[in-house]
C-alpha cells in the first residue's frame, strides 16, 4: 500500500509545472524515504532529478517499493481539478496499475476521487556522480528567471562567467548584445535576496537558453537558485522545496567543435 | 551531439 497526502494540492501543482515542459511522462519511484524521480528530457539534453522526501508530507506510508510510470499530461488534468488549498493524497495499492488523486476541500464538505492509469516505462538508470564544482552561486530564483527571459530575445544561447567580483550573463545573436552582471551581495536584510558565489576558479560556459528557460519553471517552488558550474561538465541548477525536498536540473554545456 | 555525448559520459550506466 501506498499513500502520500500534502495539505495543499499547490506544492504538487507546483512541481508538476516544474516538470511537465521537459518531460512527457515519468517514473515516480516510492520507497519509505519517499518520492524520487529522475529522467532525461525528451531530446537527452538535459537530465530532471527530483526527491520529495518521506517526512515533507503530512501522512506517508509506503510498504513496499512501488514504482510508478505516469503520463504527465494526464497527471497535469487532474491536478488541475484540485483547488490550491485542498488536501491531496495520492494512493495506489501494492502491485496496481492504478493512481488515485483524492482530493478533499478544507472544510471536508468536498471530496473528489481520479484514478489514472499507470504506464510501463523504459527506465534509464543513470548515476549522478559526485563533483566538485568551480563554481556555485546562489541568487533569488526570480532574478534568475527573469535574466532567462530577457537575455533569451537576444539569442539562443547564454554565456555565464563567474569570477569572485560576480556573475555575467550575455547573449547575442541579430538583435545586437546583451550583458547582466550581478555583484556578490555586501549586506542584505532578507536572505532569500542575497547573491553568494563560492569560487575555485573562474568559469565561462555556454548553454541553451531553451533548457534554462524551462528549468525557471521551478521558479514558484523556491527563493533561490544555486547554480553549480565546472568546465566541460553539466551544470546544476537547483531549487530546494522548503521542508519537502528538491528538483535539481542538469544540462550540458554547449562546446565549440 | 556533443551535449549529448557529454551528458552519457557524466552520468555513467549504473
Amino acid at each position: 500500500m501506498f499513500e502520500a497526502r500534502l495539505n495543499a494540492a499547490t506544492t504538487l501543482k507546483k512541481v508538476l509545472d516544474a516538470i511537465k515542459d521537459l518531460l512527457n511522462e515519468a517514473t515516480f519511484d516510492c520507497s519509505d524515504a519517499g518520492i524520487q524521480l529522475q529522467a532525461m528530457d525528451n531530446s537527452h539534453v538535459s537530465l530532471v532529478s527530483l526527491t520529495l522526501r518521506s517526512d515533507g508530507f503530512d501522512k506517508f506510508r509506503c510498504d513496499r517499493n512501488l514504482s510508478m510510470g505516469m503520463n504527465l499530461g494526464s497527471m497535469s488534468k487532474i491536478l488541475k481539478c484540485a483547488n490550491n488549498e485542498d488536501t491531496v493524497t495520492m494512493k495506489a495499492q501494492d502491485n496496481a496499475d492504478t493512481v488515485t488523486f483524492m482530493f478533499e476541500s478544507q472544510n471536508h464538505e468536498k471530496v473528489s476521487d481520479y484514478e489514472m492509469k499507470l504506464m510501463n516505462l523504459d527506465q534509464e538508470h543513470l548515476g549522478i556522480p559526485e563533483t566538485d564544482y568551480s563554481c556555485v552561486v546562489r541568487m533569488p530564483a526570480m532574478e534568475f528567471a527573469r535574466i532567462c527571459r530577457d537575455l533569451s530575445q537576444f539569442g539562443e544561447s547564454v554565456i555565464i562567467c563567474c569570477t569572485k567580483e560576480g556573475v555575467k550573463f550575455s547573449a547575442s545573436g541579430d538583435v545586437g548584445s546583451a550583458n547582466i552582471k550581478l555583484a556578490q551581495t555586501s549586506s542584505v536584510d532578507k536572505e532569500e535576496e542575497a547573491v553568494t558565489i563560492e569560487m575555485q576558479e573562474p568559469v565561462s560556459l555556454t548553454f541553451a537558453c531553451r533548457y534554462l528557460n524551462a528549468f525557471t519553471k521551478a521558479t514558484p517552488l523556491s527563493n533561490q537558485v544555486q547554480l553549480s558550474m565546472s568546465a566541460d561538465v553539466p551544470l546544476v541548477v537547483e531549487y530546494r522545496i522548503p521542508d519537502l525536498g528538491h528538483i535539481r536540473y542538469y544540462l550540458a554545456p554547449k562546446i565549440e567543435e | 551531439q556533443l551535449e549529448q555525448l557529454i551528458m552519457k559520459n557524466y552520468f555513467l550506466h549504473q
